[in-house]
């Protein structure tokens, strides 16, 4: 385990606190490209695995949190 | 609205959030290096948001379920209207995407979004979910050359499960059959965002 925190959620909290004015739905786009991107290494190997959020929404209007 | 139904929103309508927002923080620290963090971070960033925080760490399975039950019941108490409501569910993940207790049982991360979902006061509200847990042990190399085959097999092979997109097509027509009878408000399972921190059967870093 990463004793920083887990990548989706301090990757959430880096995105919307960057703009939280944005719809939400896109910056989960923007989080999951994110994470993605990210090579994390397991505890017990030097292989390198990915991460992808799932997301599933039933909103039916835009959600901007601010 | 001759039905006394609720307005179809416009493609381009907002939802709103001038009312009171709600967030309930269920995170199992136990066991779990760097969830602390989590928690901080995402504590701050509701309360940055404007949202009314309940945080309670090291919750058992059963205190999942009766946390979700009070929080409901709270919200359907609740004076003046609640226009948004954040839900975030940290823990360890059982390999058939359960959520482990800090005392080791499972509970079903559906039972808890189902409890939200017959709640009077978030009727047409967005209800958010984060699920930072693992959703069984499967993990992901990427797609190297292994993984192409591996990929290229899982999509000729017929879905054991339903896809993403069957279920975005249940919640079709659900919101659509309900939208053309006298009876329609918003379905139970409308204006639900979840999220998970990795897809299903993966572990979650």
């Amino acid at each position: 385990r990463d004793e920083t925190g887990s990548d989706f959620i301090q990757t959430l909290v880096e995105v919307l606190r960057a703009d939280p004015e944005g719809d939400l739905l896109e910056l989960l786009t923007e989080v999951n490209r994110r994470v993605c991107e990210l090579d994390v290494l397991g505890p017990d190997s030097d292989e390198r695995r990915k991460a992808c959020l799932e997301i599933r929404s039933s909103l039916r209007r835009r959600l901007c949190l601010q | 609205e001759p039905w006394g139904l609720e307005p179809e929103p416009s493609p381009s309508a907002q939802y709103d959030l001038s009312g009171a927002r709600v967030a309930l923080l269920l995170a199992v620290i136990r066991g779990r290096s760097g969830a602390q963090h989590d928690v901080e971070a995402l504590r701050g960033l509701c309360q940055a948001l404007g949202f009314e925080t309940t945080l309670t760490t090291d919750p058992t399975a059963q205190a999942f379920q009766e946390e979700l039950a009070q929080f409901r019941e709270w919200l359907d108490a609740h004076r003046g209207p609640v226009s948004c409501a954040l839900v975030a569910l940290m823990a360890h993940g059982g390999p058939q995407g359960q959520l482990l207790g800090a005392d080791g049982q499972e509970v079903q991360p559906e039972a808890l979004v189902r409890e939200l979902s017959c709640c009077r006061a978030l009727r047409g509200r967005p209800k958010i979910f984060l699920l930072q847990a693992c959703r069984g042990g499967h993990r992901d190399a990427g797609l190297g050359p292994t993984a192409l085959s591996w990929f290229w097999r899982w999509l000729r092979a017929p879905p054991a499960t339903p896809s993403h997109a069957d279920v975005l097509q249940v919640y079709a027509d659900a919101q659509g059959s309900s939208s053309r009878g006298p009876t329609a408000g918003s379905s139970d399972q409308a204006d639900i965002l979840m999220v998970y921190a990795a897809a299903e059967g993966c572990v979650a870093y």
